[in-house]
């Protein structure tokens, strides 16, 4: 792991006596490569390390007597600062009902995480609406109807020969009659790259101006993270980030990829498939984790 | 890059930045970056041209310089198992793979064997009335090798040429979830010699590193004998089959490139090293 690795660049420390440059430069490889095994995004990894060195020289670890356990320090404190900062939390509508809208790549927890937050709702008190926003992907509608009764939260569906705008729209309206304090809108998975698919999201928030955009992003994502995120980011202005499949061992050097490159904080994290598999975004678990 | 310039340093991390940024990984990367620039220190005379060739024919060879076609049973019906981690396409792959059997005139059955997430089995009945498949299903949480043991029972009685074997996804680090596919492989076996005939690993093309542990658990667990890499008509790249074929000698076998029924090619090196590199 870092910190043994770090132990063994500066492990001859002793017998030299003092800290090089070199040594500070062979630390800072050792962070980058974790971060690359890490899943950490190439260009995110690089601009992070050079903060790093930038704290580590400014913090004189050159003239510490426990360099390593110096660099681990500051790679964790800038690593916690970078995905912490602002109140990760769920903003709600001056004048209900909430709109919350989950987007993402196929297969990244959309739906599962849908249900998930309306289970979080409903336990906060709120009486929440679930709609079946994906029309394309066969039996999405009655994946999120079967999550709708095991919780008892209502699905609203027009089926799949509607326009997922109008969906939207009549579901906010519904959501507004009965009064829903939260609509929650499960959207179908897409590529960033798919023209057609991302202006359909941009006409749903258009139309329905959604209090939160969450981007659902799974855990174990490589490289591509930033590309994803920062093109959800550009075309459609998120809000948060749901991080999912935590349960697992991904490292999830993507949320700092994530982060990085949209700014934008991560809200929540999934961790199982049961639908009370939800909770806060720890920045400081998550920054540990990523270390190994 | 620039096309008759020598190899120069710049151009190495040029080089290093794209195989990374193709979910590679460090450790293969640095093998090919270390392996070109002894080549330049040799005072071999090696262009930024001549080194992309070099790398894209060191990858097709781990790769495998022949696609490998599904596996065909000496007696019908081949069984094919397929298996992943949660949302990476199993469910529509089987559908597409279903679909290019059908196509070349087989009688193809599916089960259902995702007896766990919601509407999973409800799902792949939707691709089997696309397609013209018979599928075999049980109820919402019943036993997944009972669902298979009936599935080969009914596919061998009505001579169907393939079986495909839906399984629920599993986080390779649920043990009990792992259990529960090695079960279903062993009833299989039991009622068929040599089957399944072929366990196929649904890869996502977006996932990075942790796509080789994932790979190692399922094969220690089931025996995988090829892969299906999915979603490559995104950006990501898929570079981490390299490491899965270099450590565990499992070939890719098809590419998902799309959600239709006729988004499916067999998986060509070439091709594929190319969409790295190029
Ligand atoms: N282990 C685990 N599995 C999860 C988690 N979140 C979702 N899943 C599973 O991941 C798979 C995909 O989840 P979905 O909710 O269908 O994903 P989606 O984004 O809606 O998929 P599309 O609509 O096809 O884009 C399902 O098998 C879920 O049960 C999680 O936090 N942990
Ligand atoms: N763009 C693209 N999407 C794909 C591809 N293969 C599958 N998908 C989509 O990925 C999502 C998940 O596919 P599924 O087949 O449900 O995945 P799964 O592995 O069976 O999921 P679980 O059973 O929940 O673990 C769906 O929205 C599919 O349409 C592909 O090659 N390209
Ligand atoms: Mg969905
Ligand atoms: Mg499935």
């Amino acid at each position: 792991n870092l910190s043994a690795r770090l132990q063994s660049v500066f492990s001859n420390l002793r017998n030299r006596g003092r800290l090089t440059e070199k040594d500070v430069d062979l630390a800072l490889r050792e962070v980058r490569m974790a971060l690359l095994e890490a899943d950490v995004n190439f260009k995110v990894a690089r601009d992070f390390t050079t903060k790093v060195r930038e704290r580590a020289v400014g913090e004189e670890v050159m003239k510490s007597l426990t360099p390593a356990q110096q660099v681990i320090k500051i790679v964790q404190l800038e690593l916690t600062e970078l995905m912490g900062g602002q109140a990760a939390r769920i903003a709600f509508a001056s004048r209900p009902p909430t709109v919350m809208m989950l987007v993402g790549l196929q297969g990244s927890g959309k739906t599962t995480s849908c249900a998930k937050l309306a289970n979080l709702m409903r336990k906060q008190g709120h009486k929440p609406l679930l709609v079946a926003g994906d029309v394309y992907r066969p039996a999405a509608i009655k994946q999120l109807q079967v999550l709708g009764d095991q919780l008892g939260v209502e699905v609203f569906s027009m089926g799949d020969k509607t326009d997922p705008v109008d969906i939207a729209a009549a579901a906010v309206e519904r959501g507004r009659s009965m009064n829903n304090s939260v609509v929650i809108l499960d959207t179908a998975g897409r590529l960033h790259v798919d023209d057609q698919m991302m202006d359909e999201l941009e006409r749903i928030k258009s139309r329905v101006n959604p209090t939160e955009i969450l981007l659902v992003v799974d855990a174990m994502t490589g490289q591509d993270a930033v590309n994803v995120a920062s093109v959800f980011n550009d075309r459609l202005g998120i809000d948060g980030v749901i991080l999912t499949k935590l349960d697992g061992d991904a490292r999830g050097g993507a949320a700092l990829s994530v982060r990085a490159v949209t700014g934008k904080p991560i809200k929540f994290v999934t961790t199982g498939e049961k639908l009370d598999a939800l909770e806060q975004f720890h920045p400081e678990r998550m920054a540990s984790r990523i270390l190994g | 890059f620039s096309k008759k310039k020598a190899i120069d340093e710049e151009t190495l991390e040029e080089l290093e930045a794209v195989l990374i940024q193709s979910d590679l990984g460090i450790a293969a990367t640095s093998a090919i970056i270390d392996s070109l620039r002894e080549c330049g220190s040799r005072g071999e005379r090696l262009d930024a041209d001549g080194a992309v060739a070099l790398i894209e024919q060191e990858l097709v060879s781990i790769l495998g310089a022949n696609t490998v076609p599904l596996v065909k049973a000496g007696q019908p019906p081949t069984v094919v198992m397929v298996v992943g981690v949660n949302g990476t396409g199993k469910t529509t792959s089987i559908g597409k793979i279903a679909s290019m059997l059908v196509r070349e005139g087989n009688k193809v059955m599916l089960a259902a064997g995702d007896t766990f997430r919601a509407a999973a089995a409800e799902q792949l009945e939707v691709w089997g009335n696309r397609i013209g498949c018979n599928v075999i299903r049980h109820k919402e949480g019943s036993d997944p090798a009972a669902v298979a043991f009936d599935a080969y029972q009914s596919a061998r009685a009505r001579g169907f040429d393939y079986l495909l074997i839906d399984t629920a996804g599993r986080l390779h680090t649920k043990s009990n979830l792992m259990e529960e596919l090695k079960k279903i492989k062993r009833v299989i076996s039991r009622e068929c010699d040599g089957a399944p005939h072929e366990v196929l690993l649904v890869v996502d093309a977006t996932t990075g590193q942790n796509a080789i542990a994932q790979a190692r658990v399922f094969n220690e667990a089931v025996g995988v004998t090829g892969v299906v890499l999915t979603k490559l008509d995104g950006t990501a790249r898929g570079g981490i089959v390299v490491a899965i074929s270099q450590e565990l000698n499992i070939p890719v076998k098809y590419v998902g490139v799309g959600e239709g029924a006729e988004d499916l090619r067999p998986f060509n090196p070439d091709r594929f090293v190319q969409g790295i590199l190029r």
